[in-house]
């Protein structure tokens, strides 16, 4: 319900598909500002991608002991509020990373290290609630068709709750607390072998490993299923 | 993505070749049992009204792929009643996922991968579209209508409509199951009008891979309810 809630309110503000919805209320604490992301590709092409939490920032896993602090902005969109750290990733001037270096011996990398197809990323930006919310699920029967089907469909809405007030008519209500995030950004870095690492800065930069690990270490054969491979379907 | 580039036209077309190359891609469905594939389609249909155990079934399926079980999906089948953890340990057995234990887990091993592949991509397929699109198509099952919906992918001709006078596409004609398939298609940015006596598709422009994996769920159902 909450997915659905969050996923429902990125399409309605975020085009570009840019952010990525918070898809557990119990996530949302994780995300802080400059922490460590994993991207999981898939199996099947049209198959989003997932992402995991570490509990540790960019600058815990560096291998200088320097803390990294972004710069932050807060933009009012009623209940919502959005801090980018841009002048920290956009800024221009991003010479402050030259000669830093991962530290792949942290026990975090090397368990990110050990698994395969993913990418390491750096939350960047998100969307937080600036105050309490509810979302409520309707479940509708909508109609009939031939008298043999009823039709059942959800819909999920969410209010503000400035006055107090819950929509009664609905099967189930989540209430979501003040500063919970919602939504967030991410860049993908790409880490060389030594450590050294840059921030895939522009549309089509993909991150990840340098000599990424084999990849033909998936469990299911590749080849098994070659035929849904799309690859000469015209454009 | 081809598909969101390309002309309305060229979406269309490219559509139309894929399901026809879905169809024998989704064969291992067809060649199952009678017994074996109609506990399959059962538990599909089981499948497409309960969302939480399709996100459950998907990130099972993504963990046996990969060979690397993770805390994600033992916490998506711990949040499971018992009586669907049955039925997801029994699909998974049905496919060709040797299991184990009670409930799967990461001992597990695929014993039959082209089958295992062919229901992870049917359920690959089902997880990631909108929200109440499974459970119309679930609702199409019912009215047995994919066979006549998987007809109309093929039949849109190049001028994207088809004739409702095709014995083929008559369910189309009963307005309220027109109006489901309506719903369905353009939960998937396919826009379908109705005319007189024809039908008319049209494929959003900004429309990403949503049309395609409507197409990979139509195909995949089909062939594994081709007895029902």
């Amino acid at each position: 319900m909450f997915a659905k809630a969050t996923r429902n309110f990125l399409k309605e503000v975020d085009d570009d598909g840019n952010l990525i919805s918070v898809s557990n209320l119990n996530d949302s604490d994780k995300l802080q500002l400059l922490s460590l992301v994993t991207k999981k590709r898939r199996y099947w092409c049209w198959q989003r991608p997932k992402y995991q939490f570490l509990s540790v920032t960019l600058g815990d896993v560096l291998t200088e002991d320097q803390s990294l602090s972004p710069a932050s902005a807060a933009v009012g969109l009623d209940i919502l509020s959005s801090a980018y750290p841009a002048a920290w990733m956009r800024g221009g001037n991003l010479s402050f990373i030259t000669r830093r270096k991962l530290n792949l011996k942290d026990p975090v990398l090397q368990q990110v290290l050990e698994r395969r197809n993913e990418v390491l990323c750096v939350l960047t930006q998100k969307i937080v609630t600036t105050q309490k919310c509810v979302i409520s699920e309707h479940v509708q029967i909508e109609e009939k068709c031939g008298g043999m089907v009823g039709i059942q469909t959800k819909t999920v809405q969410v209010s503000a709750m400035e006055d107090g007030n819950v929509i009664k008519d609905c099967n189930v209500a989540l209430e979501i607390p003040a500063a919970t995030t919602i939504a967030y950004g991410i860049m993908e870095l790409y880490v060389r072998q030594d450590g050294q690492f840059e921030f895939c800065l522009l549309q089509g930069k993909h991150g990840g490993f340098e000599h990424e690990r084999r990849v033909d270490d998936i469990y299911l054969d590749p080849l098994a299923y070659r035929d849904f491979a799309f690859v000469d379907m015209p454009d | 993505a081809g598909l969101g580039t390309s002309s309305h036209h060229g979406s269309l077309h490219a559509l139309k070749q894929v399901t026809l190359r879905l169809e024998s891609n989704f064969h291992p469905f067809v060649e199952l049992p009678e017994q074996q594939q109609t506990a399959v389609w059962h538990l599909l249909q089981m499948v497409l009204f309960d969302e939480e155990f399709l996100v459950a079934l998907e990130q099972v399926c993504d963990d046996v792929a990969s060979g690397l079980w993770s805390p994600q999906a033992a916490l998506a089948i711990g949040g499971l009643k018992a009586a669907q953890q049955q039925d997801l340990t029994a699909f998974l057995g049905l496919v060709g996922c040797r299991v184990q234990g009670e409930r799967p887990g990461p001992e597990d091993q695929i014993s039959n991968q082209k089958l295992f592949a062919t229901a992870y991509c049917l359920v690959s397929a089902l997880a990631e579209m909108p929200d109440n699109v499974a459970s119309l198509l679930g609702i199409c099952c019912k009215l047995q209508m994919i066979p006549t919906l998987c007809y109309l992918l093929h039949a849109l001709s190049d001028d994207e409509i088809s004739d409702l006078e095709d014995p083929a596409l008559a369910p189309l004609k009963d307005t309220e199951r027109f109006g489901i398939v309506q719903r369905l298609f353009a939960l998937a940015d396919i826009n379908l009008e109705r005319m007189q006596s024809s039908v008319k598709a049209i494929i959003l422009r900004d429309s990403q891979v949503l049309p395609l994996i409507l197409c990979i769920a139509l195909s995949g159902l089909d062939a594994l309810g081709r007895e029902h």
